[in-house]
Protein backbone atom coordinates (compact mmCIF):
# COMPACT_ATOMS: atom_id res chain seq x y z
CA UNK A 1 0.00 0.00 0.00
CA UNK A 2 0.95 3.32 -0.16
CA UNK A 3 2.68 5.53 2.41
CA UNK A 4 -0.17 7.37 3.34
CA UNK A 5 -0.87 6.25 6.60
CA UNK A 6 2.37 7.30 7.69
CA UNK A 7 2.16 10.70 9.38
CA UNK A 8 6.17 11.58 9.70
CA UNK A 9 5.10 15.35 9.11
CA UNK A 10 4.04 17.79 11.65
CA UNK B 1 13.62 15.33 6.82
CA UNK B 2 14.87 17.90 4.25
CA UNK B 3 15.85 21.50 4.65
CA UNK B 4 12.50 22.92 3.48
CA UNK B 5 10.51 20.88 5.95
CA UNK B 6 12.98 21.85 9.10
CA UNK B 7 12.72 25.33 8.14
CA UNK B 8 8.73 24.67 7.84
CA UNK B 9 9.01 23.50 11.32
CA UNK B 10 11.29 26.58 12.90
CA UNK B 11 9.26 29.18 11.16
CA UNK B 12 6.30 27.32 13.11
CA UNK B 13 8.36 26.94 16.40
CA UNK B 14 9.50 30.96 15.58
CA UNK B 15 6.15 32.03 15.20
CA UNK B 16 4.79 30.82 18.45
CA UNK B 17 7.61 32.49 20.14
CA UNK B 18 7.32 36.01 18.45
CA UNK B 19 3.66 35.44 19.86
CA UNK B 20 4.88 34.93 23.13
CA UNK B 21 6.82 37.74 22.75
CA UNK B 22 4.26 40.06 21.45
CA UNK B 23 1.76 38.91 24.76
CA UNK B 24 4.81 39.70 27.25
CA UNK B 25 6.47 42.78 25.85
CA UNK B 26 2.93 44.53 25.72
CA UNK B 27 1.81 43.01 28.37
CA UNK B 28 -1.33 42.84 26.68
CA UNK B 29 -3.12 40.18 24.19
CA UNK B 30 -4.65 43.19 21.99
CA UNK B 31 -4.69 42.74 18.31
CA UNK B 32 -4.78 38.95 18.88
CA UNK B 33 -7.88 36.60 17.90
CA UNK B 34 -8.60 34.27 20.80
CA UNK B 35 -11.18 32.35 18.55
CA UNK B 36 -7.72 31.41 16.37
CA UNK B 37 -6.06 30.21 19.26
CA UNK B 38 -8.52 27.88 20.34
CA UNK B 39 -8.99 26.58 17.23
CA UNK B 40 -5.23 25.96 16.70
CA UNK B 41 -5.35 24.03 19.97
CA UNK B 42 -8.52 22.08 18.87
CA UNK B 43 -5.83 21.56 15.74
CA UNK B 44 -2.99 20.12 17.94
CA UNK B 45 -5.04 18.00 19.99
CA UNK B 46 -6.77 16.34 17.55
CA UNK B 47 -3.96 15.92 15.21
CA UNK B 48 -1.05 14.63 17.89
CA UNK B 49 -3.77 12.01 19.08
CA UNK B 50 -1.11 10.06 17.36
CA UNK B 51 1.41 10.07 20.36
CA UNK B 52 0.19 7.62 22.35
CA UNK B 53 0.25 5.35 19.52
CA UNK B 54 2.98 6.06 17.20
CA UNK B 55 6.75 6.61 17.68
CA UNK B 56 8.13 8.27 14.55
CA UNK B 57 11.35 9.87 16.23
CA UNK B 58 12.07 12.02 19.13
CA UNK B 59 12.19 15.12 17.27
CA UNK B 60 8.16 14.32 16.24
CA UNK B 61 6.93 13.63 19.51
CA UNK B 62 9.01 16.69 21.28
CA UNK B 63 7.88 18.96 18.86
CA UNK B 64 3.84 17.65 19.06
CA UNK B 65 4.38 18.26 22.99
CA UNK B 66 5.43 21.57 21.87
CA UNK B 67 2.70 22.65 20.20
CA UNK B 68 0.35 21.82 22.24
CA UNK B 69 1.66 22.78 25.27
CA UNK B 70 2.65 26.36 23.50
CA UNK B 71 -0.97 26.49 22.49
CA UNK B 72 -2.64 25.98 25.39
CA UNK B 73 -0.28 28.16 27.56
CA UNK B 74 -1.36 31.01 24.91
CA UNK B 75 -4.76 30.50 25.30
CA UNK B 76 -4.41 30.43 29.14
CA UNK B 77 -2.62 33.83 29.29
CA UNK B 78 -5.63 34.86 27.16
CA UNK B 79 -8.20 33.49 29.47
CA UNK B 80 -6.77 34.71 32.84
CA UNK B 81 -3.86 37.24 33.23
CA UNK B 82 -4.27 39.17 29.96
CA UNK B 83 -8.17 39.16 29.46
CA UNK B 84 -8.68 42.37 30.27
CA UNK B 85 -6.57 43.53 27.00
CA UNK B 86 -8.55 40.86 24.97
CA UNK B 87 -10.34 42.96 22.23
CA UNK B 88 -13.50 40.62 22.09
CA UNK B 89 -15.26 43.47 20.07
CA UNK B 90 -13.42 42.87 16.98
CA UNK B 91 -13.03 39.16 16.85
CA UNK B 92 -16.15 38.75 15.65
CA UNK B 93 -15.91 36.24 12.87
CA UNK B 94 -18.00 32.92 13.21
CA UNK B 95 -16.06 29.97 13.47
CA UNK B 96 -18.92 27.68 13.71
CA UNK B 97 -18.69 27.63 9.60
CA UNK B 98 -14.90 26.80 9.84
CA UNK B 99 -15.35 23.63 12.63
CA UNK B 100 -18.60 22.90 10.19
CA UNK B 101 -16.12 23.03 7.23
CA UNK B 102 -13.93 20.81 9.01
CA UNK B 103 -15.90 18.01 10.24
CA UNK B 104 -17.99 18.00 6.62
CA UNK B 105 -14.77 17.05 4.81
CA UNK B 106 -13.23 14.83 7.71
CA UNK B 107 -16.03 12.72 6.91
CA UNK B 108 -15.35 12.72 3.09
CA UNK B 109 -11.86 12.57 2.95
CA UNK B 110 -10.10 10.48 5.28
CA UNK B 111 -7.44 7.89 3.98
CA UNK B 112 -9.67 5.58 6.07
CA UNK B 113 -12.46 5.34 8.12
CA UNK B 114 -11.16 5.02 11.86
CA UNK B 115 -11.69 7.56 14.80
CA UNK B 116 -7.67 8.87 14.62
CA UNK B 117 -7.73 8.83 10.51
CA UNK B 118 -10.81 11.05 10.29
CA UNK B 119 -9.98 13.53 13.72
CA UNK B 120 -6.27 14.05 11.42
CA UNK B 121 -8.05 14.92 8.78
CA UNK B 122 -10.44 17.14 11.20
CA UNK B 123 -7.20 18.81 11.95
CA UNK B 124 -5.60 19.39 8.80
CA UNK B 125 -8.86 20.82 7.30
CA UNK B 126 -9.34 22.69 10.27
CA UNK B 127 -5.43 24.14 10.12
CA UNK B 128 -6.49 25.09 6.85
CA UNK B 129 -8.74 28.32 7.60
CA UNK B 130 -8.07 28.41 11.31
CA UNK B 131 -6.14 31.73 10.42
CA UNK B 132 -9.27 33.27 9.56
CA UNK B 133 -10.75 35.19 12.30
CA UNK B 134 -7.07 36.25 13.37
CA UNK B 135 -6.91 37.63 9.78
CA UNK B 136 -10.24 38.78 9.70
CA UNK B 137 -9.57 40.81 12.81
CA UNK B 138 -6.60 42.65 11.55
CA UNK B 139 -8.59 43.52 8.57
CA UNK B 140 -11.14 45.36 11.03
CA UNK B 141 -8.63 47.11 13.13
CA UNK B 142 -6.99 47.91 9.54
CA UNK B 143 -3.25 47.51 11.57
CA UNK B 144 -1.49 45.50 14.18
CA UNK B 145 1.92 46.21 16.26
CA UNK B 146 5.00 44.51 14.55
CA UNK B 147 5.41 41.55 16.64
CA UNK B 148 1.84 40.79 16.02
CA UNK B 149 2.66 40.87 11.94
CA UNK B 150 5.99 38.70 12.26
CA UNK B 151 4.24 35.99 14.01
CA UNK B 152 1.24 35.79 11.51
CA UNK B 153 4.34 35.90 8.97
CA UNK B 154 6.55 33.04 10.42
CA UNK B 155 2.68 31.24 10.85
CA UNK B 156 2.10 31.95 6.94
CA UNK B 157 5.75 31.08 6.11
CA UNK B 158 5.54 27.25 8.11
CA UNK B 159 2.99 25.90 5.32
CA UNK B 160 4.38 27.45 2.51
CA UNK B 161 7.37 25.90 3.27
CA UNK B 162 5.83 22.54 3.99
CA UNK B 163 4.51 22.76 0.06
CA UNK B 164 7.98 23.14 -0.97
CA UNK B 165 8.68 20.26 1.06
CA UNK B 166 6.13 17.97 -0.38
CA UNK B 167 7.05 19.20 -3.54
CA UNK B 168 10.54 17.72 -3.53
CA UNK B 169 9.38 14.87 -1.47
CA UNK B 170 7.28 13.94 -4.28
CA UNK B 171 10.37 14.18 -6.83
CA UNK B 172 12.16 12.16 -4.33
CA UNK B 173 10.33 9.26 -2.80
CA UNK B 174 8.44 7.53 -4.84
CA UNK B 175 6.40 6.40 -1.94
CA UNK B 176 5.05 9.82 -1.23
CA UNK B 177 1.62 10.77 -1.58
CA UNK B 178 -0.21 12.70 0.39
CA UNK B 179 -3.49 14.39 -1.49
CA UNK B 180 -5.45 15.65 1.61
CA UNK B 181 -2.32 17.14 3.25
CA UNK B 182 -1.15 19.05 0.05
CA UNK B 183 -4.70 20.45 -1.11
CA UNK B 184 -5.13 21.53 2.55
CA UNK B 185 -1.86 22.89 2.91
CA UNK B 186 -2.12 24.75 -0.26
CA UNK B 187 -5.44 26.64 0.75
CA UNK B 188 -4.40 27.33 3.58
CA UNK B 189 -0.94 29.01 2.69
CA UNK B 190 -3.14 30.78 -0.41
CA UNK B 191 -5.26 32.11 2.58
CA UNK B 192 -2.06 34.30 3.65
CA UNK B 193 -1.90 35.77 -0.06
CA UNK B 194 -3.09 39.18 0.81
CA UNK B 195 -1.66 39.44 4.11
CA UNK B 196 2.18 38.32 2.53
CA UNK B 197 1.62 41.08 -0.11
CA UNK B 198 0.69 44.12 2.38
CA UNK B 199 3.99 42.76 4.92
CA UNK B 200 6.15 42.61 2.19
CA UNK B 201 5.23 45.97 1.16
CA UNK B 202 5.44 47.98 4.87
CA UNK B 203 8.71 45.87 5.54
CA UNK B 204 10.03 47.93 2.03
CA UNK B 205 8.82 51.03 3.49
CA UNK B 206 10.16 50.15 7.19
CA UNK B 207 6.87 51.20 8.40
CA UNK B 208 3.96 48.74 10.43
CA UNK B 209 1.77 46.77 8.87
CA UNK B 210 -1.60 49.06 7.95
CA UNK B 211 -4.24 47.50 5.47
CA UNK B 212 -6.33 49.20 3.81
CA UNK B 213 -9.67 49.93 4.97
Amino acid sequence: SSKESEKDEL
Amino acid sequence: MNLFRLCGDLSHVISIVLLLLKIRATRSCVGISLKTQALYLLVFVTRYLDLFVTFISLYNSLMKVLFIATSSYVLYLMLTKYRQTYDKDHDTFRIQFLVGFAIVLALLTPHRYTMLEVLWTFSLWLESVAILPQLFMLQTTGECENLTSHYIFALGLYRALYAVNWVYRYLFEPDYWQPVTWVAGILQTALYGDFFYYYVMSKRRGKKLKLPT
